[in-house]
C-alpha cells in the first residue's frame, strides 16, 4: 500500500493474506475466497491465512490457515505464456473454494458482495478502503498490515498516467469496463503484493456502516499515481453461479 | 335257643297256683320273627288293675298288657282266649300271686309261635321310601322306574345328575317337574358354553317350588347355583327368592338340586343364556375409540386412535393407532398400549448457532436456535422457534423441518478504519 496507514486485522476482517505468491484475497464467505486471476494463476493450490494482522512466518503459525480445494479463474482471463509481460487485465478475477468453512470472529468475517442494482456503481469520488501487504514506498512488501482510503476516480485518469519508467508505455495496456479507477490523491494506492485484496465501498442502503466488494486489486501502470481495480459487480452473476454450482450441501 | 313255638303253663297248672309266686319266661324267636302269644286258659284272681295275681306280658321293656280273671274264647271255632302280638323277636311273660289263692285259681296256659313280622306294616314308620316288600324274616324295599335305590336300602332316587347344557340358550328343570321332585335325590347338571360368554340364568317366581325353609332359615331340599368362586342360593320356599336374572359371570355353572326325603312341591324350572363378556369402556387417554359403542362385548375389536401429537410405542417403533379385542376374560387385548406424546428427541445441532434446551421434547415442546451473534445471522428471518410437532419432527413456520442456517455477517468490521490526520 502506497500512503495509507498501519492496520489491524479487525479493521479489514475478509482479508486474505496469500503468502505464494504475495498477495491478497476477500474472504466473501465460509467457503470462499474471491481474489485476481493474476494471483492464482500461477499456483493452483495456494495456502492462505486468515485472522492475522502481522504475516510474519511465527506469528502465521498461529494464524488460521484456510486450504483451497479448487481454484475457479474466470473462463475470460487470458492465460500467457509468459505472465510478466501482461497488458491486459481484463477479468481478473477468481474464486477459490475452500476445503473447510471459516470459523468467523472479531478477526474474521466476510466482506459483501455488490448488490445487482445501480446504486452499486462505483462513482467518481466515492471512497474506498484497500488493505493488504504489498509493497510501500520503501519496502517490497510489510509485515503488518496496512489500509488506505481512496477515491473512486474516472477511468481515464488511469489511463493517463504516465509512468516514469519510460519501459512501460500506457497506452499498450487494455482498458475495458470490468474495471474501475481508484487512487491518485497524495500517492495513495495499492501496489505489488497487494494483488487481490477487496477494495471495499460502504454499502449505500444500510444505515449502520458495512462494507461491499466493489472491486479487486489487479494492476496499475505506476504504484503511487491511479490503481486498477477488478469490477466486481460485473461479475457477480459468475460468481455466484460458481458458487451454487460447487456448495456442498453436507457441509453447507 | 330261639324256637319256632313253645308252650308256657302257670305253676301248678292245671292244679291251683301256689301263693306268694313269682315266675318269668323269656320267649325267644328266631330274629326277623315276630312273636304271637295266645293264651287258651286264663283263671286268675281278679282284682283292680291286676293287683293281686297277674300275668304281665312286656316287650322291649314296654308292658304290652296284664291278665287276670278268667277269660272265655270269643269264638267257638277258636281256643284262644286272649292273645298278643309283637313285631319282635323277643318277649317277656311275668306271673306274679299274693298270698292268698283260697278259690284255687288254675293260672293259665298260654302257647307262643314265631310269626312272620309285616316290617312294611307292622312298625310305625315306614322302612321304605317308596315300595315295601315283605317276606318271611325282613322285607325289601324297591323303587318305582327311573329311580334307584340309595345304599341305605330303604329311600329311592333318581339319576338326575351328568347333563351338560352346551347350547347358547336353554331351559332346565327338576325331575318329574312340574309333578312333585323326587326325595333323597341329588341332581347335578352343568351349564357350559363357549368361553367369553356368561351363564345369565332366569328363574320366574311362579315356575319354583321348593320345600320351604325351617325355622332356622335352612333348606331342606335346594337348588344352589356355583360358577367358579362365586355361588348363588341355596334357594328354596314358594316362589324363587332370588332376582329374576342371576349373571353368573362365568361360562360354566353348576346347578344343584338337593332334596332330602320329604316334600312334596313341584319343583322348579328355569330358563338360561348365553350373554357375551362385556369388556369394560376403558378410558385411554389422549385417543378415540371406533366404533364409538356405549357397551363392548366379547370379540368386539376396536380400533384406537392417538390424537394427534401422540403414538404408541410398539419396541422403537411409534404407530398412531391400534387394535385391541375384547378377550374371552373380559379384558381387552393390547391393554399395555397407550397414546404417550410424541418424542420430537433432542433438537439437532446447527453449525454456528445453536438449539437452546427446550427442557421437554414432547409433542408441543418449543425450542429457539439462536447464531452466533455477531458474527453469524439467520438467514432467514423468524426462522429460530422449533415447535416439536405431532409426526415427531421440530418444524418451523418459515423452514418446516428444514434446520435454520446461520451464515457470516458480512461486511462490518469489528473496528474501524480510521485515518489519522497527516
Amino acid at each position: 500500500i502506497f500512503g495509507g496507514q498501519p492496520a489491524k486485522i479487525e479493521n479489514f476482517p475478509w482479508q486474505v493474506f496469500f503468502s505464494s505468491p504475495w498477495a491478497g484475497g476477500a474472504l466473501i464467505d465460509e467457503h470462499w475466497v474471491l481474489t485476481a486471476a493474476h494471483v492464482v494463476e500461477g499456483n493452483q493450490d495456494p495456502i492462505m491465512y486468515v485472522g492475522s494482522t502481522l504475516v510474519r512466518t511465527s506469528v502465521l503459525e498461529n494464524a488460521q490457515m484456510i486450504t483451497a480445494e479448487r481454484v475457479f479463474i474466470h473462463p475470460d482471463w487470458e492465460f500467457m505464456d509468459v505472465p510478466e509481460t501482461r497488458k491486459n487485465f481484463d477479468n481478473d478475477i477468481a474464486l477459490v473454494r475452500l476445503k473447510d468453512p471459516v470459523k468467523m470472529g472479531p478477526t474474521v468475517s466476510p466482506i459483501c458482495l455488490p448488490g445487482t442494482t445501480p446504486e452499486y456503481n462505483p462513482s467518481v469520488t466515492d471512497l474506498g478502503l484497500i488493505s493488504g501487504w504489498g509493497r510501500t514506498r520503501k519496502q517490497n512488501h510489510v509485515i503488518k498490515l496496512r489500509g488506505a482510503r481512496l477515491p473512486v476516480a474516472p477511468l481515464a485518469k488511469c489511463q493517463e498516467v504516465k509512468p516514469t519508467d519510460s519501459k512501460v508505455v500506457t497506452g499498450r495496456y487494455v482498458f475495458t469496463d470490468n474495471m474501475i479507477c481508484a487512487g491518485g490523491e497524495k500517492g495513495v494506492d495499492s501496489c505489488e503484493g497487494d494483488s487481490g485484496g477487496a477494495f471495499a465501498i460502504q454499502d449505500p442502503n444500510e444505515e449502520n456502516p458495512k462494507f461491499y466488494v466493489a472491486g479487486l486489486v489487479s494492476w496499475g501502470p505506476q504504484c503511487g499515481t491511479y490503481g486498477i481495480y477488478t469490477k466486481v459487480k460485473n461479475y457477480i452473476d459468475w460468481i455466484t453461479k460458481t458458487m451454487q454450482e460447487n456448495s456442498t450441501p453436507s457441509t453447507d | 335257643e330261639p324256637t319256632m313255638y313253645g308252650e308256657i303253663l302257670s305253676p301248678n297248672y292245671p292244679q291251683a297256683y301256689p301263693n306268694e309266686i313269682e315266675k318269668s319266661w323269656d320267649i325267644e324267636v328266631p330274629e326277623g320273627y315276630g312273636i304271637h302269644l295266645y293264651f287258651t286258659h286264663l283263671d286268675i284272681e281278679l282284682s283292680e288293675n291286676c293287683a293281686y295275681d297277674s300275668v304281665q306280658i312286656m316287650s322291649r321293656g314296654l308292658q304290652e298288657g296284664i291278665l287276670c280273671g278268667q277269660r272265655t274264647n270269643k269264638n267257638r271255632s277258636s281256643p284262644i282266649v286272649e292273645e298278643f302280638q309283637v313285631p319282635y323277636n323277643k318277649l317277656q311273660v311275668i306271673f306274679k300271686s299274693d298270698f292268698s289263692n283260697e278259690e284255687h285259681f288254675t293260672g293259665f296256659a298260654a302257647y307262643y309261635v314265631a310269626i312272620d313280622v309285616n316290617e312294611c306294616t307292622d312298625f310305625a314308620y315306614a322302612p321304605c321310601s317308596h315300595f315295601c316288600n315283605n317276606f318271611i324274616g325282613g322285607y325289601f324295599c324297591s323303587c318305582p322306574p327311573e329311580y334307584f335305590l340309595h345304599d341305605d336300602m330303604e329311600s329311592c332316587g333318581v339319576n338326575c345328575s351328568g347333563d351338560v347344557f352346551t347350547t347358547p340358550t336353554g331351559e332346565i328343570a327338576s325331575p318329574n317337574y312340574p309333578n312333585p321332585y323326587p326325595e333323597n335325590s341329588r341332581c347335578e347338571y352343568q351349564i357350559l358354553l363357549e368361553e367369553g360368554f356368561q351363564v345369565v340364568v332366569t328363574v320366574r317366581r311362579e315356575d319354583f317350588d321348593v320345600e320351604p325353609a325351617d325355622s332356622e332359615g335352612n333348606c331342606p331340599d335346594s337348588l344352589v347355583f356355583v360358577a367358579g368362586d362365586q355361588q348363588f342360593g341355596p334357594y328354596c320356599g314358594n316362589g324363587f327368592p332370588g332376582p329374576l336374572n342371576i349373571e353368573t359371570k362365568s361360562n360354566a355353572v353348576d346347578i344343584i338340586f338337593q332334596t332330602d326325603q320329604g316334600g312334596e312341591k313341584k319343583g322348579w324350572k328355569l330358563r338360561y343364556h348365553g350373554d357375551p363378556i362385556p369388556c369394560p369402556k376403558e378410558f385411554v387417554a389422549n385417543s378415540v375409540w371406533e366404533p364409538e359403542k356405549a357397551k363392548y362385548v366379547f370379540k368386539d375389536t376396536v380400533k384406537i386412535t392417538c390424537q394427534y401429537g401422540f403414538e404408541v410405542l410398539e419396541g422403537n417403533v411409534g404407530l398412531t393407532s391400534f387394535y385391541s379385542t375384547c378377550q374371552s376374560n373380559g379384558k381387552w387385548s393390547n391393554s399395555k398400549l397407550k397414546c404417550q406424546p410424541v418424542d420430537c428427541g433432542a433438537p439437532e445441532p446447527i453449525r454456528n448457532g445453536k438449539a437452546e434446551d427446550p427442557g421437554d421434547t414432547l409433542f408441543g415442546s418449543v425450542t429457539h436456535y439462536t447464531c452466533e451473534e455477531p458474527y453469524y445471522y439467520m438467514e432467514k428471518e423468524g426462522s429460530g422457534e422449533y415447535h416439536c410437532t405431532g409426526n415427531g419432527s421440530w418444524v418451523n413456520e418459515v423452514l418446516g423441518t428444514e434446520l435454520p442456517k446461520c451464515v457470516p455477517v458480512c461486511g462490518v468490521p469489528s473496528e474501524t478504519f480510521t485515518e489519522k490526520q497527516r
